[in-house]
C-alpha cells in the first residue's frame, strides 16, 4: 500500500519512483515536446495496436541495507548525478518549444524559461496536443467548422405580459440549476 | 501459412471496423448513436467506492448525451468485445496498455478515439463538490470527449483543454464545446408531445405582483425546463415528466392550455379522451376543482363538441378561444360562452393558410405553442416548426395572410440541444 498514519489518509505518501521527473532541463523538455507530438505529430491512434513493452527489470543494485534500516527512514539510493547534457541549440527543438509556447498562450520565446516549466507540469491529458492527420482545433473551431458563434440573446426571459388581466406584471423566468 | 503467422500477433484492441468509424462530416466519429460502457473489473481505483466510480462515470456520459444525439449503456454482462468503451484505473504500466502512467501529476489520464479511458490511479481523483484533489467528473468528460472524436481545444473555458484546471462550481459543457460534438454527430431533433410556457404568479415582499414564466418541452415521459435566455435547456434535464408534474399521467400527453381571462384561471393537460385540471398552488392535479369539477374529466363533458383524443391544443388570448387540432381540422371552443363556436370545425390549412405554397403542415400536429419570450404562436411537427403570422409581421409585409403559416424551420434551429439520454440515467 502507499503509505499514511492518518486516519484520513491525508498523509499518504507517493514513492518518488511513483511521480513524474519534473521538466527542468532541455532533456526533459524535448522528451515532453516530442511525446506530445511537437517535435513530430504522433500517429496516437496506431500506438494502441503496437505491442506491449516487454517489462525490464530495472531495479538498481541491492544495497548493503540491513545496517540503514530504521523504522520510517526513507532508504537513499546513492549513485552519480547524470553530467548535465550539451546545451547546443537545437533547431527542431527550438521549433518544437515554440510551438508549445504560441499553443499554450505563452510567450514565445524559443526558451525554457520559468513559465513554460510551469505549463509543462501541470496536470494534463496523456493524448498527444499534436497528431498525424489531425484536425486540431484552436477557440473551439477547425479549418472545416462553419462554426457559429453564440451572441446572448437580444430578448431574455424577463418582459411584460401584455395580458388582458392587467396589473402591472413583469414577466421573468427563474434559472434553477442543475 | 501467412494467415497462422497472423494469429499469433498481439492485438490488444481488435480494431474497429471502418463502418463503424466515420460519423456526419467524415472524421473519425462513432455511427451508432447507442454506445455501450463498462467500467473493467481489473481496472477499479483504489481511492473511491466502486459505486462512486460507476456514478460518476454514468453522470459524465450523460452529461454528452443531454447535448449530442448519442446515448450511453452502462453494459456489465455482454461479452467485453461488444463493449464500445472500456474505463479503467492503473498505475505505470497498466492495463495491456502501450503507454505507461508518469506516476502522481502531470499526466493524469488518456484514451483512443472510438476506444478505451485509462486513469492514473496515482492521481488524487475524487468525486464531484470535493475541494481537494482532480475531480474524476471532469476528466472522464473531457477522456469522453476524445472517445468520441475531439481533439483538444485550446479555448477557456473548453472542456478539452488539454492541461486540468480545478473545477469550477458550475463545471458544463459550453456552447463552442457543444457545437464542436454536434459538427461530428449532428444536434438533437425529433418530436415533442406538447410545448408550453407555465406561469407562476409571486408576491415580492411589498405586496408586488411578479408574473414569471418558464418553458418546457414535453416528450413521451420526459420534459426539459428550456432556458431561453441561454439557448439551452436546464443542466441536467430532462427530467421524468412523473417527478415535475404530479397526478397528470406520465407520458404521451397530448397538449396543454393555459385558459386566462378576467374571470377564468385555470390550466389543463390533455391525453386521449380525457383532461385533468392542474392546481399550481400544491403543486399537483385537482382531484376535485373549487367548482366541484371531478378529474380526470372527459373532454366530452368539460368541452361538449370537441372530438377526442386530440392531437393538441392551443389557447388563444385574442379572442378568449380554446382551438382543438385533430387530424387535418380544427375546432373552436368560446371559454366565455363555454360552448363550441359555430362555424366550426375548419380545415387547419384554410384557419391558417401557408405563406409558401405546399409549405404547411397540414394535419396531425404535435403540438401549437404560443411563446412569450418570441410572443409568437408556433405550430410543430416533427423536427420543424411553423411561425404563425403576426400584426409585427404584417406591418412588414401587409400581403401575409391573416394567422398565415411562415415557411417551415427546424426546432432544433431555434430551440438548441433538447436531447434525449438512455433510459437508465433518467434518474441520475
Amino acid at each position: 500500500e502507499k503509505l499514511f498514519h492518518s486516519r484520513d489518509h491525508s498523509d499518504v505518501e507517493i514513492p518518488a519512483a511513483h511521480q513524474p521527473e519534473l521538466i527542468i532541463d532541455q532533456d526533459a523538455a524535448q522528451q515532453f515536446l516530442k511525446k506530445y507530438g511537437f517535435t513530430k505529430p504522433v500517429n496516437w491512434e496506431e500506438m494502441q495496436y503496437e505491442s506491449a513493452p516487454v517489462p525490464v527489470d530495472d531495479d538498481p543494485a541491492p544495497l548493503d541495507i540491513m545496517s540503514l534500516i530504521r523504522e520510517g527512514d526513507v532508504l537513499t539510493r546513492t549513485g552519480e548525478d547524470s553530467a548535465p547534457e550539451d546545451s547546443t541549440l537545437n533547431p527542431e527543438y527550438i521549433n518544437a518549444l515554440k510551438e508549445f509556447q504560441k499553443m499554450y498562450n505563452l510567450p514565445v520565446t524559443g526558451e525554457l524559461d520559468d513559465t513554460t516549466k510551469a505549463a509543462m507540469n501541470k496536470p494534463r491529458c496523456g493524448v498527444p496536443d499534436k497528431e498525424a492527420n489531425d484536425t486540431s482545433m484552436v477557440n473551439g473551431t477547425s479549418s472545416d467548422l462553419n462554426e457559429t458563434h453564440h451572441n446572448s440573446t437580444a430578448g431574455s426571459d424577463a418582459q411584460s405580459l401584455n395580458h388582458t388581466q392587467g396589473g402591472n406584471a413583469t414577466a421573468d423566468s427563474t434559472e434553477p440549476v442543475r | 501459412r501467412k494467415r497462422f503467422l497472423e494469429t499469433l500477433l498481439v492485438r490488444k484492441r481488435k480494431k474497429r471496423a471502418v463502418d463503424d468509424m466515420f460519423g456526419l462530416t467524415g472524421q473519425m466519429a462513432f455511427s451508432k448513436k447507442m454506445l455501450k460502457w463498462r467500467l473493467i473489473g481489473e481496472g477499479y481505483s483504489s481511492q473511491l467506492s466502486i459505486d462512486e466510480q460507476r456514478y460518476i462515470f454514468r453522470l459524465a456520459f450523460r452529461m454528452w448525451s443531454e447535448i449530442c444525439p448519442l446515448e450511453f449503456e452502462e453494459d456489465n454482462s455482454s461479452p467485453l468485445a461488444m463493449i464500445d468503451m472500456r474505463l479503467g484505473f492503473g498505475t505505470g504500466r497498466h492495463l495491456g496498455c502501450t503507454q505507461t502512467f508518469d506516476g502522481a501529476g502531470r499526466e493524469f489520464a488518456h484514451a483512443w478515439y472510438l476506444g478505451d479511458i485509462h486513469f492514473d490511479d496515482d492521481e488524487h481523483f475524487t468525486a464531484p463538490n470535493s475541494d481537494n484533489g482532480i475531480s474524476l467528473l471532469k476528466v472522464a468528460v473531457h477522456e469522453i470527449g476524445h472517445v468520441l472524436g475531439l481533439p483538444h481545444i485550446y479555448r477557456t473555458g473548453s472542456i478539452m483543454q488539454p492541461s486540468y484546471i480545478p473545477q469550477d462550481s458550475d463545471f458544463e459543457i459550453d456552447w463552442l464545446d457543444r457545437k464542436a460534438i454536434q459538427h461530428l454527430y449532428g444536434g438533437c431533433v425529433g418530436p415533442f408531445s406538447t410545448v408550453f410556457d407555465w406561469i407562476r404568479k409571486e408576491r415580492t415582499p411589498y405586496g408586488e405582483l411578479v408574473v414569471r414564466f418558464n418553458t418546457y418541452f414535453l416528450r413521451d415521459s420526459w420534459y426539459w425546463l428550456y432556458e431561453n435566455r441561454n439557448n439551452r435547456t436546464r443542466y441536467g434535464d430532462p427530467i421524468a415528466l412523473q417527478v415535475g408534474w404530479h397526478g397528470i399521467p406520465s407520458d404521451g400527453i397530448d397538449g396543454f392550455a393555459h385558459v386566462w381571462t378576467w374571470r377564468i384561471d385555470a390550466v389543463y393537460f390533455f391525453k386521449g379522451t380525457q383532461y385533468w385540471r392542474y392546481d399550481s398552488e400544491n403543486d399537483q392535479a385537482y382531484t376535485e376543482d373549487p367548482e366541484g369539477h371531478k378529474y380526470p374529466r372527459l373532454i366530452s363533458e368539460g368541452f361538449p363538441g370537441i372530438p377526442s383524443p386530440i392531437d393538441t391544443v392551443f389557447y388563444d388570448r385574442r379572442d378568449y378561444k380554446m382551438y382543438f387540432f385533430k387530424d387535418s381540422l380544427v375546432h373552436a371552443f368560446d371559454v366565455n360562452k363555454n360552448q363550441k363556436d359555430s362555424g366550426f370545425p375548419k380545415r387547419i390549412t384554410d384557419m391558417f393558410p401557408a405563406v409558401v405554397p405546399n409549405d404547411h403542415p397540414a394535419g396531425n400536429l404535435d403540438a401549437v405553442y404560443f411563446s412569450y419570450t418570441h410572443n409568437s404562436v408556433f405550430f410543430f411537427k416533427g423536427m420543424y416548426f411553423w411561425k404563425v403570422v403576426d400584426n409585427p409581421d404584417r406591418l412588414k409585409n401587409p400581403s401575409l395572410p391573416y394567422n398565415g403559416l411562415m415557411p417551415r424551420q427546424n426546432v432544433a434551429n431555434q430551440w438548441y440541444d433538447i436531447c434525449n439520454v438512455h433510459s437508465s440515467v433518467l434518474k441520475i
